[in-house]
């Protein structure tokens, strides 16, 4: 563990919170995307099926089991609970587009063809496409709630931080996983005219819109 | 080497 990972982990996990307490608190998902936290469930579902296998450290086990508690228990307050204020007109990204290639890659390009690996590998490349629904929702509505945007901002850092992590790990370590560093710099590559929108405007106390 | 490959990370 290192200092690069660890404000990485905990900056996901007070997206994930921010976002958590945005419904539960405004009893409303309004643009908010529940594909995208379809994917990320899907992301944790098919990542940590090691739960009960292969323990690693406390740390990482309570870290696992409160990333799917709470991305799951998002998409319940979002289909079930508040379904009402879930804002379907907006959120039409096609899952099933993002879905099927990245199973598709994790088949090709894997570091092992065992089930627990190809999961593993699915997860990654999911995890760094599962945001589009999210951004195109807020670029088809022109805007975003300032808790939304701050819900981003730490979302789109964690994996910017774990790319910090892996050049720290490489030349300490000597440890690198090349599926894992191409996925995360596609990731936050995708969140760079967000992050342009966040600092210019919302850091500003503006609201975040997006050029028409 | 691959073997004690531990996804370690989150």
């Amino acid at each position: 563990m290192n200092v690069f990972r660890l404000v990485g982990d905990l900056s996901h996990l007070l997206a994930i919170i921010i976002l958590l307490l945005k419904i539960w608190k405004t009893r409303s998902c309004a643009g908010v995307s529940g594909k995208s936290q379809i994917l990320f469930s899907l992301v944790f579902i098919t990542r940590y099926l090691d739960l009960f296998t292969n323990f690693i450290s406390v740390y990482n086990s309570v870290m696992k089991i409160i990333y799917l508690v709470t991305s799951l228990g998002t998409v319940y307050l979002m289909y079930f609970k508040f379904k009402a204020t879930y804002d379907s007109n907006h959120d039409t990204f096609r899952i099933e587009f993002l879905v099927v290639p990245v199973g598709g890659l994790s088949f090709l390009v894997n570091h092992d063809f065992t089930p627990l690996e190809i999961l593993w590998t699915f997860s990654i490349y999911l995890e760094s496409v599962a945001i589009l629904p999210q951004l195109f929702m807020i670029s088809k509505t022109g805007e975003a709630e300032t808790i939304t945007s701050h819900y981003l901002f730490a979302l789109g850092s964690y994996r910017a931080l774990y790319i910090v992590n892996w050049v720290y790990r490489y030349y300490t370590e000597g440890f690198f996983d090349l599926i894992a560093i191409v996925a995360g710099c596609v990731q936050t590559i995708l969140y760079c005219d967000f992050f342009y929108l966040y600092i210019t405007k919302v850091l500003k106390g503006k609201q975040l819109k997006l050029p028409a | 080497d691959l073997e004690e490959d531990t996804k370690d990370e989150l």
